[in-house]
């Protein structure tokens, strides 16, 4: 027998002071929310997909509800799930709208022969199983417009110095 | 992004890894969290990985699967982790972290970005951080 483990993460990146305490009160609510579905007898996969679920759901964390805008102002996921035992995997790329891409990653796994879907197909898909596309204001945080907001200002503003000669973009401007 | 390793008694495993991209990508960009072997991996002769971090860097790395063969070696899993960052930032230079489980119950994180918060349980005691 194996003492069970479950593990969760919410992204390395920089993040800011302001966001410590949440980011970490809500990775330890969804290790905790997997760990009580294994010990209620859940699979392992069941308890992958129940805590990204947790944290997709948590405006918190980039990805699901709270995640981070294209440039176009849209919002754009990525998902996938893995099961070790069978070696199936599902996954979802470029899907639009959808409050947990991982759920559909799975029916992906367990419905499909396939292993991706990506774009609108992967959105119609979903809606085949009754996910469907919801209002993109659902999903969008205040953060993530302010996000997008800093980087097209600032972007505008290197590009405008270089404007003549485009060399901005040329030199990989940071 | 956010993703869940797993390990049960029986010592199956499975992994997860979402996400919502980065801030003002080009539409219809991809990053790794999708593909098998980048941003997750999972095999019960191994072990369950998902990664988060420089989409690109973690694609051209296949840094879960560089994590679980280097688990698959004997390697426990933070040494694992950190194997496969290294490799990351040497050849690519990108950053990220990785969270994983061993199939025999081993368990580990690491990043080489500012933080990363992290959770986990096991023996039914809750361990986290983030920096």
């Amino acid at each position: 027998m194996v003492e069970p483990v479950v593990i969760v993460h919410g992204g390395a990146w920089a993040v800011p002071e302001r966001l410590w305490s949440d980011s970490v009160d809500g990775v330890k609510t969804a290790a905790l929310h997997g760990y009580e579905i294994l010990r209620k007898g859940g699979s392992a996969v069941d308890v992958a997909e129940a805590a990204v679920i947790s944290l997709e759901d948590n405006p918190v964390f980039d990805a699901g509800t709270g995640s981070v805008l294209t440039f176009d102002e849209q919002v754009e996921m990525d998902a996938i799930i893995m099961n070790g035992t069978t070696m199936e995997a599902g996954a979802v790329a470029a899907i639009r709208n959808i409050p947990n891409p991982v759920k559909v990653a799975r029916l992906v796994m367990e419905k499909t022969p396939h292993v991706m879907l990506a774009g609108e197909g992967a959105n119609k898909f979903a809606a085949q199983y009754g996910i469907n596309e919801v209002d993109k204001d659902l999903l969008i945080t205040p953060y993530a417009k302010e996000e997008l907001a800093e980087y097209k200002k600032y972007t505008n503003a290197v590009y405008c110095l270089f404007n003549k000669t485009d060399n901005a973009k040329q030199m990989g401007h940071d | 992004t956010v993703g869940c390793a797993v390990v049960d008694q029986k010592g199956q495993t499975a992994c997860a890894t979402s996400t919502g991209g980065i801030t003002a990508k080009m539409p219809g960009r991809v990053g790794d969290s999708p593909i098998i072997g980048a941003g997750g991996y999972a095999d019960d002769e191994v072990g369950a990985v998902s990664t988060t971090g420089c989409g690109e860097a973690i694609m051209k790395a296949c840094l879960a699967r560089h994590v679980a063969t280097v688990m698959g070696t004997g390697q426990d899993a933070v040494s694992a982790i950190k194997n496969g960052l290294n490799h990351m930032e040497s050849r690519i230079n990108g950053f990220g972290g990785a969270i994983a489980v061993s199939c025999k119950g081993d368990v580990g994180m690491h990043f080489s970005t500012p933080r990363m918060p992290w959770a986990y349980v096991r023996l039914g005691k809750l361990h986290y951080g983030i920096h």
